[in-house]
């Protein structure tokens, strides 16, 4: 999908800096 | 003579609280609560080791890099910081994990989601802060996108989300655009937080409780 097709929030939904998983991975 | 018998002192970290009272205010078990306190303990003692998480230590362990930082890793870390004291407590940092638990109700998320949006704490979530967020992601992911396709994106979105059209998404509109767009939600819910004992068997501990 092309980052202008979607919405400002789903591009924003979609990233790493929101990813929380790495807490976990120790 | 008084008798004090002394089987097990355990030393709780600062701001710890009993996972019994965690649990049911959170829809984590008893003992992934406990498990939960295994991970803190050692979130909170990578750097400065006085049971607290602060912001370096949670960016150690979201990047692995103490110094790196974004907009949203910031803005994670203030709210996780119920207390605004500059540390996410052991309590603070289980309630707050529990809104991405995939069992917490969609209206939790949409509410955290809309908090984590509303950069100034305007209670809107306002173009500039949308753009700013928009420009973030790209320089964090090294995309580029010119300003004019940028202001289209952003644009588009106020068009679909802004339904007043006052130049400012609110509380209502936002729920309503997330109900219509449920992969807005998606980055609320780590669905390994259903069952932490099981995907990260390292944290369990001898729980005394059963569930």
């Amino acid at each position: 999908e092309q980052p202008t097709s979607m919405n400002a929030f789903e591009l924003i939904s979609m990233s790493q800096g929101l990813n929380l998983g790495n807490l976990f991975d120790h | 003579m008084g008798c004090f018998t002394s089987k097990h002192v355990i030393k709780h970290t600062p701001g710890y609280e009993e996972p019994t009272v965690l649990a049911s205010e959170t829809s984590f078990t008893v003992s992934e609560v406990e498990a939960l306190y295994e991970l803190f303990k050692k979130l909170s003692s990578s750097i400065i080791k006085d049971g607290l998480i602060h912001k370096e230590e949670f960016q150690l362990a979201l990047f692995r890099n103490r110094n790196k930082r974004n907009l949203f890793a910031d803005r994670i870390f203030d709210l996780f910081d119920l207390k605004r004291n500059g540390v996410i407590e052991f309590g603070e940092f289980v309630r707050s994990l529990s809104i991405f638990h995939p069992n917490t109700p969609e209206a939790d998320k949409i509410a955290f989601a809309f908090k984590l949006y509303d950069l100034r704490h305007t209670g809107y979530i306002e173009r500039e802060e949308l753009k700013e967020m928009v420009l973030a992601i790209l320089n964090e992911s090294d995309l580029f996108l010119s300003n004019e396709f940028v202001e289209i994106i952003v644009d588009k979105t106020f068009t679909q989300a802004d339904l007043k059209g006052d130049g400012k998404i609110n509380p209502d509109e936002w729920e309503e655009f997330a109900k219509k767009n449920p992969s807005l939600l998606k980055n609320m819910t780590l669905p390994y937080l259903k069952d932490i004992t099981m995907a990260f068997p390292s944290f369990v501990v001898n729980s005394e409780v059963d569930d």
